[in-house]
């Protein structure tokens, strides 16, 4: 089972 | 005062098409060295980062930085209304932004269209970026991209990406079958914009959804080639450059439990 991760856990907010 | 005028208006009739599935409403920031836009889908799985250099545009004038909040797909009705040749030119006042002016020439400049864009305070998440030393690095036709993306959505919802040595490879399983399609790097000469090129560090497997991989390649009409950057557990980037800048989408991996 495969789960979509969300690109804000990679890029932080500036 | 900014004021820019682009002489391949259709590169920014081409630029919408290509963001405005992803996004609905983003702010076209402004400043001295262009017109940059960076906004995440709603469900925050894919980021699109685009820069237009001001010495792309003839004349460019920005006195000081400012955000223009657009609503894209109103943006991209308004410029269905421009020739594919015309000549495109966006105007706002700094003091009262509150719409965005633009206007369209033809060729032989006998007909000028002018129309306003209201504009709307989008209250935007900025991420930032970090430089990344990606594992392997691919350029290849962006039209052989979109046709993979094409054809494997057929078969599954997902893509796995792998990368070794002088191949790259893209696998979709799904409830009716499974498929592939392996790519060899390849050197052409005579036609660079035809080559598989690919730089590896180390070998990396990753998995995206192909939904949103068929939505970047809306991207397609802007460059002959396009570029994969993948790193393992990193987002991919997927990036297609013009001559007076790019248009970068990130798109988050799907991860096994």
């Amino acid at each position: 089972n495969l789960t979509q991760t969300s690109i804000d856990n990679f890029f932080g907010r500036t | 005062m900014f004021e820019a005028r682009l002489i391949q208006g259709g590169l920014l009739k081409k630029l919408l098409e290509s963001v405005k599935e992803l996004v609905t409403d983003a702010n076209f920031d402004c400043s001295e060295s262009g017109i940059a836009l960076q906004a995440m889908d709603n469900s925050h799985v894919a980021l699109v980062s685009l820069l237009l250099r001001s010495e792309g545009f003839d004349p460019y004038r920005c006195d000081r930085g400012f955000s223009l909040g657009v609503n894209l797909n109103s943006l991209n009705k308004i410029l269905k209304c421009a020739g594919n040749d015309d000549i495109i030119t966006l105007r706002a006042d700094d003091n009262s932004a509150d719409s965005l002016s633009l206007s369209f020439e033809n060729p032989n400049n006998d007909r000028i269209g002018e129309y306003e864009l209201k504009l709307m305070d989008i209250d935007q998440e900025h991420l930032s970026i970090p430089e990344t030393d990606y594992d392997a690095t691919i350029i290849m036709p962006s039209a052989e991209f979109q046709r993979i993306c094409r054809d494997l959505t057929v078969v599954s919802e997902s893509v796995t990406i792998d990368v070794s040595k002088d191949t790259i490879k893209f696998t979709a399983e799904g409830e009716l079958g499974s498929g592939n399609i392996k790519l060899k790097s390849t050197s052409s000469i005579d036609k660079p914009e035809e080559s598989v090129n690919i730089e590896l560090g180390q070998d990396v497997s990753l998995q995206f959804s192909l939904k949103y991989l068929m939505n970047f390649t809306k991207g397609t009409p802007l460059s002959e080639q396009v570029i994969l950057c993948l790193s393992e557990k990193m987002p991919l980037l997927v990036e297609y450059k013009m001559d007076i800048g790019y248009i970068r989408y990130y798109l988050a991996p799907k991860i096994g439990d």
